[in-house]
């Protein structure tokens, strides 16, 4: 199955 | 007390284009380096980011920094009664609850003033590291355009795939398939023509078109687009913003999320 992933999983709030 | 003012009001026109369907509220953060905004789409997979530098209007005043929150459709709807060839100046008071654009028809009497209401807006922001990446693309925005355009014929994600000299965007659904390869190409005669790619290592990402097809809306803002890829990180999707005399005036870059096989 192939996932959407979304940008907070790579990037930390600042 | 913010103003700015673009002769080329068309520029900021073609940004407001660019961002409108992608994030529907967002700040503009002023400061006397320039204007910037960053916000993410509501599902929170691709995120916006957008420079203008001061020195890139042709007057900037910004005696503190100030966060202009606004609902982007309204700004862009009222962007749409200022004529391509207008200058566009904006002003913000200190403390005031809406922005003033002013246009100005060239070499004519006419002037026009609209206020847009301006809100408080709880913005992510989010930490992006300025890291290298394995692959860099630079080709022509409208053939990229054309690529995201066709391949959602064919289906919902496009892969992009780096090997030696050449890209190749794929995507396939229940009708059939299609590819796209892009070669490196060896003549500067048209440097907008060109397709330069710079690999460390090969590559193969999955993105969803539906995001890159909004990025792509940034076209008529730069004849070259700029990809930058590494395994399982956003892409990123850049366009440099230059003004009628090729000064660099920002960028407005395109970050997306990819879609990874379980």
């Amino acid at each position: 199955d192939i996932e959407q992933r979304i940008l907070p999983s790579f990037y930390s709030s600042k | 007390m913010f103003e700015a003012k673009l002769i080329q009001g068309a520029i900021l026109k073609k940004i407001l284009d660019a961002i409108k369907d992608l994030v529907n509220e967002a700040s503009w953060d002023c400061s006397s380096q320039g204007m910037s905004l960053q916000a993410m789409d509501t599902s929170h997979v691709s995120l916006v980011a957008v420079q203008m530098k001061a020195d890139g209007f042709d007057k900037y005043r910004c005696d503190r920094s100030v966060t202009l929150g606004m609902n982007l459709s309204s700004l862009s709807k009222i962007l749409k009664c200022a004529g391509n060839d207008d200058t566009i100046t904006l002003k913000a008071p200190d403390d005031g609850d809406k922005i003033t654009l002013v246009f100005e028809a060239k070499n004519e009497s006419e002037t026009s003033e609209y206020e847009v209401k301006l809100m408080n807006l709880d913005s992510e922001y989010l930490g992006i590291p300025d890291t290298p990446y394995s692959v860099n693309v630079k080709m022509p925005s409208h053939k990229f355009q054309r690529i995201c355009r066709d391949l959602q014929q064919i289906g919902d994600a496009v892969t992009i795939s780096c090997a030696k000299d050449s890209i190749r965007f794929a995507a396939k659904g229940d009708l059939g398939s299609g590819t796209v390869n892009l070669c490196q190409t060896a003549s500067a005669d048209k440097p907008e023509d060109s397709v330069s790619i710079s690999m460390q290592e090969p590559i193969i990402q999955s993105f969803a078109l539906k995001y890159l097809n909004h990025f792509a809306k940034a076209t008529p803002l730069s004849p070259q687009v700029s990809l930058s890829l590494s395994p399982d990180v956003p892409l990123v999707v850049e366009y440099s913003i230059t003004d009628d005399d090729g000064s660099d005036f920002g960028y407005i870059r395109y970050y997306l999320a990819p879609k990874i096989d379980e």
